[in-house]
């Protein structure tokens, strides 16, 4: 049964797309029949991976945003939702975006189920797959709670920046509420530090809070019990914004890179850990 | 008469408030008159300049949003807008942010004349000032359009990163769109690169895009046919990131780094240039 995690924050350009596409295409490299989801508007996994954002216009289910919106059984004809997969790199496939995706929390936010789209649309494709990963948009709005409601596991990218840290304590609200309400299965992986600059003492101390305030949720009942800042933080290495704009993975621009390599290690921390309690 | 910048960009992270505080304590040390609007309920300005974010349990006027959110007369009565202006630094004010804010859109989603409640609140004290800087959060709902409303230049901080490019036709659109139903006077000054890489090819080829796209725009009839990539770019600097957890503007907390230098030059470029037509 696969790993399902989302990579949400609300702060935005924070690294969750560079994450999500570079993790898995690490974890694709690996041998891990790997699926991505892009559930955001801005269509950034669809873009970073040369995939065109499909935009629908016969209604020919094509993206992430026909799955979200179509009426489920019996009210509905049930679609497939492998119709919508792109077959992106070797073990990697892909739910593309659509940008029309913007408009989406508005016509969802009478439907019945409405935080439960995702989760019932993958549910009959999850055993094809070891990893799925969910990219967030930058909000907490109806599809970031449509992510967190489909996934197990959540991790969070961030910077080691002061103004970093002041949302985190929201972030973990927004995940509590939803295990709360809508999925108890839901837990905090942890944290991944993304542009990282390593050598300043900034990064070490924001580094350092993080690391004191998972220690001290140790044994408490929340859903960040068992986080952690997971390693090896994500330096700050221009390859990973230039890539994108080849349609490229990080690992086809330049596999030696700083960016490569700790992607790369990433996946092995990730493949390495044991599960969450 | 002053000039009243909105600085917007809907992508997150990307320099706005940090241009907002530098550029402002810039121009205050250089004898100007400053005042800056903290529009974000993230009150990233409030805390960056050390100032608590006030949060108002007894009524009294505050904070931007007691501005935002009064019934001017002759429905309620005037409020004075100075009763909410902090003094941070010498020639800067402030209007700070206070964090219920996050509810204003809603709150305000049915009030008459919502877009423009920060203009009519300046109205009577834009005289005391030779710069308003209006920081907007990163979104296109209502806080950015009061900013926009109110304001009578835009500038774009963004990074130079191919994604970041990805969102800027969506940026000139709104700013399009406010022009033409709520505020004919609004143009775009143009884009601050910030976090600038300038060593890269990457970065050199996202200005010259840039450039080129708005050299393009020159004599059609749009509110960005005058914008120009703003002088100097905003290199990287770990001291920018560090001295708001010390509740201190640049300048305070390293006069002489590279994040002092170039926001005081960008200052000597905005005070050099001719107006906008
Ligand atoms: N480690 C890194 N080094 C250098 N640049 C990076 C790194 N990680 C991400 N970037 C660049 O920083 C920018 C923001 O990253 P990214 O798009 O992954 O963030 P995001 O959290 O998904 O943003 P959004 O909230 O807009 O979806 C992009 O231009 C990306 O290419
Ligand atoms: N030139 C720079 N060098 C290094 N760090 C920077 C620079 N400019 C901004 N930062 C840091 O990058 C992060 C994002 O910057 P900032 O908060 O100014 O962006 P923003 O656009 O206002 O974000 P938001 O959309 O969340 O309001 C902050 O931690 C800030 O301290
Ligand atoms: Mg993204
Ligand atoms: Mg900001």
């Amino acid at each position: 049964s696969p790993r399902i995690i989302a990579f949400m924050n609300q702060k935005g350009g924070v690294g969750k797309t560079t994450t999500v596409v570079s993790l898995g295409a690490a974890l694709a490299r690996a041998g891990c029949r790997t699926l991505l989801i892009d559930l955001d508007p801005q269509a950034h996994v669809t873009l970073h991976l040369g995939v065109e954002p499909s935009v629908s216009d016969d209604g020919t289910p094509r993206a992430a945003y026909h799955l979200l919106l179509h009426e489920p059984a019996p009210y509905g004809s049930p679609i497939d939702p492998r119709a919508t997969i792109v077959h992106a790199r070797k073990h990697l496939a892909l739910i593309p975006a659509i940008t029309d995706q913007a408009a989406i929390e508005t016509e969802l936010a009478d439907a019945p189920h409405r935080h439960q789209r995702l989760a019932h649309a993958i549910a009959s494709l999850r055993k094809d797959y070891d990893f799925i990963l969910i990219d967030c948009p930058p909000s907490l709005g109806l599809l970031t709670l449509n992510g967190l409601v489909a996934a197990q596991e959540v991790i969070m990218p961030m910077q080691s920046h002061f103004l970093a840290l002041q949302g985190v304590g929201k972030l973990l609200e927004t995940v509590r509420l939803i295990s709360q309400q809508l999925n108890p299965a839901l837990q905090v992986r942890g944290v991944v530090l993304a542009m990282h600059d390593e050598h300043t003492n900034h990064a070490k101390e924001v580094v350092a809070d993080l690391r004191g305030f998972f220690d001290a949720s140790r044994g408490r009942a929340v859903p960040w019990a068992h986080a952690e800042v997971l390693n090896p933080p994500i330096r700050r290495n221009i390859k990973l914004a230039e890539c994108p704009s080849f349609g490229q993975t990080v690992f086809e621009y330049d596999p030696t890179c700083a960016g490569s390599n700790d992607y790369a290690e990433l996946a092995e921390e990730l493949l390495t850990q044991p599960p969450l309690p």
